[in-house]
């Protein structure tokens, strides 16, 4: 069937992808085996593929999942928060669709060009989110007692929070190390 | 607060409070989860006199021994006030709370996650009344040994024995090899004092398969090892330093004929094997396992990428414009790229992980009732999701740990050590391509089913329609 580079045809193509392979998975086995060589042996010798497929398979479902899911529900949102929801549902989407280009190409009837298409659409995608990108963590709602993170805190006091951090070292605690008198010393006076 | 941080918040252009409130379930969801966490959290537990990372792999034991018991304290407190099911503990277990406060994981984690859940699944409903109770209140400390130094995923292979012994009626457990020690479970080193120890059972002279035993470790009173236990610590790991994980070997340990778990075969008084009905139902507790780690890893992707993308609004490089202020990293394409797929990802996961969550509790439901049409179903996908999420996940952390470049090697920075648990879960409950071969293995045999005409699961329903043009 020919191409369709929306979210549906892109999640219709990650599972002929996943089909695609789990076929060609099963037509080696068969091709092995009629070589003479054991079921096992067969299995094993594609077994690359085999992870391969299943992973694709997987793919598959957590795209479709997270899309029919958002369909669900989206009912329920305000028009500003399901805009940014559903760009984030493309996002996922056509990340994953780029990340696997090859496959769809070898399964699927996608072109050069709607692969341009979808880097675009990415691109874009990301500019779009780039305003939101601090509220959609926020809304992650993560204290910093729990996020334990010098670089997140919610009031971005990164380098004074990194520094207060830094002189809990042990090594702070003393100006001068016992090392230097045991070895440092010596050593740099040549009596080591 | 930092005022690239304010602006940012000032230009977002949906309520933050709402889309809180769509993760959480709803406004009363978030509402609860925020005073379950101030709770918690006023109790000061998670406040270290020394940073932990200072201490001494010793030391961290005793403090994640220290802090877990104070944590299940008031979580088990909290339980009661409010009786409100299991919540509060999935929220200490895999949530946010818990990773706060133990930082590099419980000693006391598989006791809920799964000698309970083990007891509860395998146990008949006179031994889930001895021994559950006991459990939640925390009488014993129990965890789960099934992996061996010699064997992992591939569980036909285990050594460990539980040969029956009709004049005493008691199991008599043994470690015929080295290989065949327990190797890995979280808190058996020197926490608990029971643990459920998967065997191969043998009765009258013939082997049955593995099966789950209830066997006490160590004194309830001293807390020594019992005659017979050889028991210990496995050493540091990359993460996870405060789990505990031990190993452990059996030398003619003897238990009563009542502890192995018959709910689903059985071994009568006379040494008589009565057969379950399904193998797989043995899974169970790693099926329950992985689904559960599905949302542990959007909880820790969520941590991963609020850190980074705050660092990232605070952080300026460059200055590709002349005369122009170095722009925030945020504002490049690359960063986006980096941390915007991360964010989409907390959330296609936990949709997932609901949706996974949802059928699980629609298979065991359909198992109890003698069902068993759609097990292999669900082992099959909480395989392949237990194994794609956590690799996702730990690429998703390291990639926000280089997109705060120097800053985010910093164990401060809390990267470091959410890498060390997000990988953690590569490896555990089974290694990430063995379960994809196992998916794999359903998959094959889904396709072959179509290519007969049957009908196939929901989910692999889409092999049917390619199967069919091949089939024409």
């Amino acid at each position: 069937p020919p191409w369709d580079n929306t979210v549906e045809g892109i999640i219709d193509g990650f599972y002929r992808v996943a089909c695609g392979k789990i076929a060609l998975c099963v037509n080696n086995i068969e091709k092995r085996q009629k070589t003479g060589m054991s079921y096992e042996d067969a299995w094993n010798m594609t077994s690359v593929q085999l992870a391969s497929a299943s992973e694709a398979h997987c793919r598959a479902i957590i795209i479709a999942t997270y899309y029919n899911e958002m369909e669900k529900r989206k009912a329920d949102l305000s028009p500003a928060l399901r805009q940014v929801l559903l760009q984030l549902v493309d996002l996922y989407i056509v990340y994953w669709a780029l990340e696997n280009v090859g496959d769809l190409l070898r399964y699927t009837s996608i072109s050069e060009r709607d692969i341009e298409q979808l880097q675009h659409w990415y691109e874009d995608l990301l500019s779009k989110i780039r305003p939101n990108a601090v509220g959609l963590v926020d809304a992650f709602d993560i204290r910093d007692e729990i996020l334990h993170s010098a670089l997140g805190a919610y009031d971005g006091r990164v380098y004074e929070r990194l520094m207060a951090e830094a002189l809990k070292s042990p090594l702070n605690a003393e100006p001068v190390n016992r090392t230097f008198h045991t070895h440092l010393k010596p050593f740099m006076q040549g009596k080591l | 607060v930092n005022v690239d941080l304010q602006n940012e918040r000032n230009k977002c252009t949906f309520n933050v409070t709402e889309l809180t409130n769509f993760i959480d379930g709803s406004a009363e969801k978030t509402l609860e989860r925020h005073n379950r966490e101030e709770k918690v959290l006023s109790q000061g537990i998670h406040i270290e006199e020394v940073p932990s990372e200072y201490l001494s792999h010793k030391e961290k034991y005793e403090l994640a021994v220290k802090k877990a018991c104070l944590l299940f304290k008031l979580i088990r407190y909290m339980q009661e006030e409010e009786n409100t099911g299991m919540d509060n503990y999935r929220e200490v277990l895999g949530g946010f709370l818990g990773s706060a406060i133990l930082q590099d994981g419980s000693p006391l984690t598989l006791h809920y996650v799964m000698f309970i859940p083990t007891l509860m699944g395998q146990g008949t409903v006179e031994q889930q009344a001895y021994w559950i109770g006991r459990s939640w209140s925390c009488s014993i400390i129990g965890t789960y040994a099934q992996t061996e130094l010699g064997h992992g995923t591939f569980i036909r292979g285990l050594e460990t024995t539980a040969t029956y012994d009709p004049k005493t009626k008691e199991f008599i457990l043994n470690s015929p090899t080295l290989t065949s020690y327990k190797w890995w479970p979280g808190g058996l080193a020197h926490t608990a004092n029971f643990c459920i120890v998967v065997a191969q059972l043998y009765t009258k002279g013939q082997c049955h398969g593995i099966h789950p035993f209830v066997v006490q470790l160590r004194d309830e009173e001293t807390h020594m090892p019992l005659p017979g236990i050889k028991i210990g610590e496995i050493g540091a790991k990359l993460g996870m330093n405060g789990t505990n994980n031990g190993f452990l070997g059996f030398e003619n340990v003897r238990i009563p004929r009542e502890h192995m778990l018959m709910k689903n075969s059985k071994v009568l008084e006379d040494g008589t094997y009565v057969n379950s009905p399904s193998s797989k139902l043995t899974y169970s507790t790693m099926m329950f396992v992985r689904v559960v780690l599905v949302n542990d890893m959007c909880n820790y992707m969520a941590k991963a990428v609020t850190i980074a993308t705050r660092y990232s609004a605070v952080r300026r490089q460059s200055q590709p414009k002349p005369n122009e202020p170095e722009p925030q990293i945020l504002d490049y394409l690359t960063q986006q790229h980096k941390l915007f797929i991360g964010i989409a990802t907390v959330h296609a996961f936990r949709l997932s992980a609901s949706w996974i969550w949802e059928m699980y509790n629609n298979v065991t439901a359909e198992l109890e009732s003698g069902d068993l049409e759609r097990l292999p179903e669900l082992h099959a996908l909480s395989c392949c999701l237990k194994a794609v999420t956590t690799a996702d996940a730990a690429q998703c952390v390291e990639k926000c740990r280089l997109s705060c470049g120097g800053h985010g090697y910093m164990l401060s920075s809390n990267l470091p050590l959410t890498y060390g648990l997000v990988t953690a879960a590569s490896t555990y409950e089974g290694e990430n391509t063995v379960l994809l071969l196992q998916t794999a293995r359903y998959l094959v045999k889904a396709w072959q089913q179509a290519i007969g005409g049957n009908q196939l699961t929901p989910t692999v329903s889409y092999i049917a329609k390619v199967a069919a043009g091949r089939r024409s």
